[in-house]
Order: structure tokens, then sequence, then C-alpha cells
């Protein structure tokens, strides 16, 4: 069954492309299988207006306030946040590790650029993540084509004029493939 | 056809307005 796309209401302004916000928080203790994961994530809502997208974002808990192994997900409406989606699978993603304290600033200032088509690289951007783990937190965006050197080029340096990162903040990009083969190889049987 | 660009402070002006909430 396919889901009604939702719409801008009367009045609003609306975004280049609709969104699904989804949460994940890993059950401690549980492999992370493809299976386990899916089951872990939940779809929290889409929009296709700015007014929608502030209704969802103003009650939700803002990353540096959440606990334990928790992400958002912010996805254009219809692709999955994961590997196996046919618009993430030749795909990858710029990864910056931010010490604890910037989460909420970083993810904000990274979703409003990607609504708002900051990026300037056509139809490449999938989505984007933030991941609260113990240590540090890891805010991440996807895109379609990890080969596309142009594309990721671009990602990475609007991704340092939006976020106004530390000069030495590290930043690195991964294909997808690469993920699952790093994953692959934690396993057991691998 | 056109894209639909909006800067930080177009949107972060957006999340008061009465129709936002």
């Amino acid at each position: 069954t396919k889901k009604k796309m939702v719409v801008p209401g009367a009045g609003e302004h609306p975004l280049q492309y609709n969104y699904t916000f989804w949460y994940s928080r890993r059950t401690p203790g549980r492999p992370a299988s493809t299976q386990s994961y899916e089951q872990n994530i939940k779809q929290i809502g889409s929009f296709a207006s700015v007014e929608q997208f502030w209704r969802f974002y103003s009650h939700m808990i803002r990353p540096g306030d959440l606990t334990g192994h928790s992400d958002f997900h912010l996805f254009k409406e219809g692709i999955k946040p994961m590997w196996e989606d046919d618009a993430n699978k030749m795909g990858g993603k710029w990864i910056i590790r931010l010490r604890k304290g910037l989460a909420s600033r970083c993810w904000e200032n990274l979703i409003l650029a990607m609504l708002g088509e900051q990026f300037m690289v056509g139809e490449e951007i999938c989505g984007a993540v933030v991941s609260v783990r113990f240590q540090e937190d890891i805010i991440s965006i996807w895109n379609k084509t990890a080969s596309d050197q142009g594309t990721t080029a671009r990602i990475r340096d609007t991704l340092r004029r939006v976020l106004n990162l530390p000069p030495n903040t590290i930043m690195e990009y991964k294909t997808h493939t690469d993920s699952i083969k790093y994953s692959l190889g934690r396993l057991p049987w691998a | 056809g056109t894209r639909i660009i909006y800067d930080r402070k177009f949107l972060l002006d957006r999340r008061n307005s009465p129709i936002a909430q």
C-alpha cells in the first residue's frame, strides 16, 4: 500500500523535497544485524513545508539531551535511512565527529542547510543523521553517488561553511559499500 | 525548474510565524 505524500498547507512555504524524520535506539546487548536495525528504526513523520518542519522539530528532543545509543535521521520522503535503499546503495556519507555539547547546534545547522537546498548538488543529497554515542556524537550527510568527487567536494565545502566548525575538525568520507564490509568483518562468521 | 532555496535566517524566522503554531 502506497502512503499518501504530505502536501504544504495553505499559505505555507513549500520545500524543494518532502522529508521524513526517523528515530532509532540500539537495544543494549543485541547484534546490529540488518533485520534488528530495521526493526529499531521508527518513523516520526513527514513534512512538505517549512512550517510543517517546525511543528515536528519544535516538539523533538534536542540531540544533545538524548541519552544512550540513539539516532535521529532526516531523509527525503521515500528513502529509507539504510545502506540497502536503492537511493543509498551506490552512495556514501561525510562524517564529522563532535565533542559532547556541539551536537544540537550542528544538527540544526545541518538540517536547515539541507532543507533550504544550500548544498547545490542537484538530486544528490539523500539525508542526514545525528548519532548520539557515549563519548562523542557524530553527524553525517548521505549522498547518492560516492564516486562523484565533484559532488562530494561540494558537500564538504558547504558543510564547512554552514556548520562553522573549529578549523581542526576532521571530516571523513565513507562509502556505504565500505561501511557494509566493515560491519560484516565484525561478525563472527565473516 | 527552479529550486526552492532558503537561507538559515529565513527558515528560523518562520519558526515562530503564527501559521507554524
